[in-house]
C-alpha cells in the first residue's frame, strides 16, 4: 500500500493550485524515495516535474512502485476542502481505483475523508538531462511573478537576457514596448529579497509569457524562484519546497523564424 | 516572427 502525511497539508494544496491550470491530468509516481508527476502541457510547449521526497513527509510508506493518474481539477476541488494547517494523509491499496485524502486539524478535533476515483492515462515520459546550464538566476518568487505579470500587459513575448551583473527582461507589443532589468544583489540581511546570477556564458532567449504567468502560480511555495537558461534550451523555472522537494517548469524557447 | 519550439523535441522519449 501507499501512505504518506504531510503535517503541512498547505504544501499540497499550493502545489496543486500552481500545476492544476498547466495540466489536465497526471501520473503521481509513487516509490521508495518519494512522490513525484512529469506531465506536459496539453500543447507540449511545457513540462512541469514536481518531487516530494520521502523523508519530507512525517509518514511515508509505499511497499510497490504505483502510478496514480488524477484530474488536478477533481484533486485540486478536493484539496480545497483542506484547511492550510491540516495534515494531509494521502493513502491508496495496491491495486485500488481510489486514493483517499484524509485532513486532519491541529488539534484532531476535525477528522475528514475524501476518495477521489484514479484513472488510467497514457502520458509521455521524458527524459531530462541533468544539464549544466548558461546562467542561472535566483530572484524573489514575488519579484519574478511581478516581471512576467507587468510585461504581459505590453506583449505576448519575454526576451531574457542575463549577464554578469543583470537579468533583464523585455517585451514589445503593439502600444509599445518594456523593459525591466534586475541587477544582482546579495543584501545578507535581507536573505529573502536576494538576487543571485551565476553565469557561465551571457545568454538571451525568447518565451512566451503566457506559460511564465502559469509557472509562477507557484510563488506561495518558496521564497525564490531559480530560472537556469541555456543558449537554445528550455528554460528551467524552478521552485524549492524548503526541506520537502521541487517544483520545476521546462518551457520551450521562441525561435526566429 | 517566432515560432515556438515543442518541449518534446528537446528532452525525447525516455
Amino acid at each position: 500500500m501507499f501512505e504518506a502525511r504531510l503535517a503541512q497539508g498547505a504544501l499540497l494544496k499550493k502545489v496543486v493550485e500552481a500545476i492544476k491550470d498547466l495540466i489536465e491530468d497526471a501520473n503521481f509516481d509513487c516509490n521508495s524515495s518519494g512522490f513525484s508527476l512529469q506531465a506536459m502541457d496539453s500543447s507540449h510547449v511545457s513540462l512541469v516535474a514536481l518531487s516530494l521526497r520521502a523523508d519530507g513527509f512525517e509518514h511515508y510508506r509505499c511497499d510497490r512502485n504505483v502510478s496514480m493518474g488524477m484530474k488536478l481539477a477533481s484533486l485540486s476541488k478536493i484539496l480545497k476542502c483542506a484547511n492550510g494547517d491540516d495534515a494531509i494523509t494521502m493513502k491508496s491499496e495496491d491495486n485500488g481505483d481510489t486514493i483517499t485524502f484524509m485532513f486532519e486539524s491541529p488539534e484532531q478535533e476535525r477528522l475528514s475523508e475524501f476518495d477521489l476515483k484514479l484513472m488510467d492515462i497514457d502520458s509521455e515520459h521524458l527524459g531530462i538531462p541533468d544539464n549544466e546550464y548558461d546562467a542561472t538566476v535566483k530572484l524573489p518568487a514575488a519579484e519574478f511573478q511581478r516581471i512576467v505579470k507587468d510585461l504581459s500587459t505590453i506583449g505576448d513575448t519575454v526576451e531574457i537576457s542575463v549577464t554578469k551583473d543583470a537579468v533583464k527582461f523585455g517585451t514589445t507589443g503593439d502600444i509599445g514596448n518594456a523593459n525591466i532589468m534586475c541587477r544582482q544583489n546579495k543584501a545578507a540581511d535581507k536573505p529573502d529579497e536576494s538576487t543571485e546570477i551565476d553565469i557561465n556564458e551571457a545568454v538571451s532567449l525568447t518565451f512566451a509569457l503566457r506559460y511564465l504567468n502559469s509557472f509562477a502560480k507557484a510563488t506561495p511555495l518558496s521564497t525564490h524562484a531559480v530560472l537556469k537558461l541555456s543558449k537554445e534550451l528550455p528554460i528551467l523555472v524552478e521552485y524549492h519546497i524548503p526541506e520537502v522537494g521541487r517544483l520545476a517548469f521546462y518551457l520551450a524557447p521562441k525561435i526566429e523564424d | 516572427s517566432s515560432r515556438q519550439r515543442d518541449i518534446s523535441s528537446f528532452f525525447g522519449g525516455a
